[in-house]
């Protein structure tokens, strides 16, 4: 019921033949709300809505035919446009290129690296999957299930550290002759000095192609700032973004989106390997508008 | 001044933006802009915590009382549900309580294990399957080891399902049946645990879940992150389901019964 609030806004401005400024006002205030409603960041959603006032009481709008279509158009536009227009590739040059997860605890790292994992390996690239979190009770052993269950090769964690981990998974890597290495890192906070600092250490010493964020599709509106973070300490060059299966609308996606330019590279929808979806920026425009 | 009441545009602005940035959603949030708007200055902050903390204090079901006392844990994927299982179970039994797990998520991988973990660390005991099999044989399987090995509590963690998917949460309604047929007041309680940094889309789960079991109680966990975890408001206030517990950390002792009060002002700071 909250998708029928922007359909029904679309259908309000549908209706009317002219659109003055204290309408677009109105509608404005409507398309914030339902933005919010969507998890879209406070202040991502206020300048959202600045760049399509600026683009709606233009001249040329406000005297067209049918003004109230043209701004709905602009609103799903813009917001495709942000979430990225091109389709955006994992970066594999590297002997051997390094994928690593990272993310917040729960947010689906463990399941997505599994589902790289047999994408990688249906493209031929024979990946290692690295288990690199020496905290959670049985996560090597989650990481060692799902690669037995899929087929691809596994490297146990080093309990001593996660940089060990990293290390004996590429010591292993270069043994056996592995076309690229996914390594699954330990969920951590933003805000965990320590946990960063282990990942800005690991991306140092072995510099990764990709730093993958995970993030759930419910994420509220702290999205922004978790993503910042990362992206300033670590730095991030891709999103996935997960549980997209639920009726979350996702809103989070574009406040990350603008506030890092990291695109989201791939969708979690379901928990099985074969549940990993490209990131199509019109239909995810289409889901937080509703 | 005036039609806006006392506070400067700015100022509701700036009130608006940390009201909705702690997930409360606009709605509560223009209701607390209203009741500020009509007081001076320097009452707006009491004034909107004690409104906060009055839709907060839900008055908790008081559970029957049973032996053993049955607790079940249910909620979406990666909430904290096994953790909070754990942390709850320690908190029971350092208060002298006789605890039993119940790994009824025979679903994900290495489901059993992270519970069977936790269980030895913390010295409880634990029923388990094996991962691929009937959840509701676990849970009967340990109402009987939990009768017969003279437990007071009983503590069920199920398997992540997204509220969306109806086959999965059929499945509660099967556990339920095995419980019901044990005892018809079991489960006595049943926590729906959340993310803190859940937004809107709490609501939803909140609802649905409370479809297929009747939920007690929330456990609101990663309160540790910066979240404010506002998104429970419409559930507590609405829904009428107390938020009984906090998770402030990945270690068994980070966990603290729910303060209105404190949660109310840490949000509005
Ligand atoms: N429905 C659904 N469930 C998912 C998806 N991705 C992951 N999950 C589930 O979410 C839960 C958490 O996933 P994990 O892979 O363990 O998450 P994680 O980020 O590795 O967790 P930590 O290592 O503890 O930080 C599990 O129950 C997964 O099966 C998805 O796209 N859809
Ligand atoms: N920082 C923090 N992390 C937590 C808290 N509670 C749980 N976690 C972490 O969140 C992640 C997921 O916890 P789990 O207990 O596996 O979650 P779950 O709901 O059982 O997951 P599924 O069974 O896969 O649905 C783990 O890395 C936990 O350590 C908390 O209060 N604070
Ligand atoms: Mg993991
Ligand atoms: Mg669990």
């Amino acid at each position: 019921n909250l998708t029928k609030n922007f359909s029904d806004l679309f259908l309000k401005l549908r209706r009317k033949s002219y659109l003055t400024e204290k309408d677009v006002d109105s509608i404005l205030r409507d398309v914030r709300n339902v933005l919010l409603e969507a998890d879209v960041n406070y202040k991502v959603a206020k300048n959202f809505c600045e760049e399509i006032r600026v683009k709606a009481v233009g001249e040329k709008v406000l005297k067209s035919l049918s003004p109230g279509d043209v701004v709905a158009k602009i609103i799903v536009d813009e917001m495709t446009s942000l979430l990225g227009s091109l389709k955006q590739e994992l970066k594999l040059a590297g002997t051997p290129p390094v994928i690593m997860l990272v993310g917040l605890q729960g947010s689906g790292k463990t399941t997505t690296c599994a589902k790289l994992g047999v994408f990688l390996k249906n493209k031929g690239m024979n990946p290692l999957l690295s288990a690199c979190d020496v905290k959670r009770p049985a996560a090597s052993e989650q990481l060692e299930v799902l690669c037995s269950k899929y087929g691809l090769h596994f490297s146990p964690v080093n309990i001593s550290s996660a940089l060990k981990s990293v290390e004996d998974s590429l010591l292993s890597a270069r043994k056996n002759m592995n076309g690229a290495v996914l390594l699954d890192t330990a969920g951590r906070l933003h805000v965990d000095e320590e946990m960063i600092g282990e990942l800005v250490e690991i991306k140092e010493k072995f510099k990764p192609q990709e730093v993958l964020l995970v993030v759930d599709a419910m994420t509220g509106q702290e999205a922004l700032q978790i993503a910042e973070s990362f992206n300033q300490r670590v730095g991030i060059s891709g999103i996935v973004l997960t549980k997209m299966d639920g009726d979350a609308r996702g809103g989070a996606a574009l406040s990350m989106k603008a506030v890092t330019g990291a695109p989201v590279k791939f969708l979690g929808t379901g928990e099985r390997a074969e549940d990993l979806s490209e990131f199509y920026p019109h239909r995810m425009a289409q889901r937080i508008t509703g | 001044a005036g039609s806006r009441g006392k506070l400067s545009d700015e100022e509701i602005s700036s009130l608006e933006e940390a009201l909705i940035t702690s997930d409360m959603g606009h709605e509560l949030a223009l209701e607390l802009i209203k009741i500020a708007m009509s007081k001076d200055p320097d009452k707006i902050y009491e004034s909107i915590r004690s409104e906060l903390v009055k839709k907060l204090e839900v008055p908790a079901k008081t559970a029957p009382k049973a032996i053993p006392y049955v607790i079940m844990t249910v909620g979406v994927n990666g909430t904290g549900k096994t953790t909070s299982s754990a942390k709850l179970g320690k908190l029971l039994s350092d208060r002298g309580r006789k605890v039993i797990f119940a790994a009824a998520d025979t679903y994900r991988a290495a489901g059993v294990l992270q519970l069977q973990i936790w269980a030895e660390k913390l010295g409880i005991d634990i029923v388990s399957g094996y991962e691929g099999g009937d959840s509701a044989a676990v849970v009967h399987d340990a109402l009987e080891a939990a009768v017969s090995r003279e437990k007071d509590v009983l503590i069920i963690d199920t398997a992540g399902r997204l509220h969306t998917k109806v086959n999965l949460m059929n499945e509660l309604l099967k556990i339920d049946k095995v419980l019901k047929k044990k005892n018809p007041l079991y489960p006595n309680e049943t926590l729906i645990v959340m993310d803190a940094t859940t937004g809107q889309n709490a609501v939803s789960q909140a609802k649905i879940f409370s479809e297929f079991s009747s939920l007690t109680g929330i456990i609101l966990t990663k309160y540790d992150g910066t979240s404010k975890g506002g998104c429970i408001f419409p559930i507590v206030e609405k829904m009428k389901i107390p938020v009984k517990y906090l998770g402030i950390g990945e270690s068994e002792d980070d966990f603290e019964e729910f303060d209105p009060l404190k949660f109310a002002g840490a949000l509005l700071k």
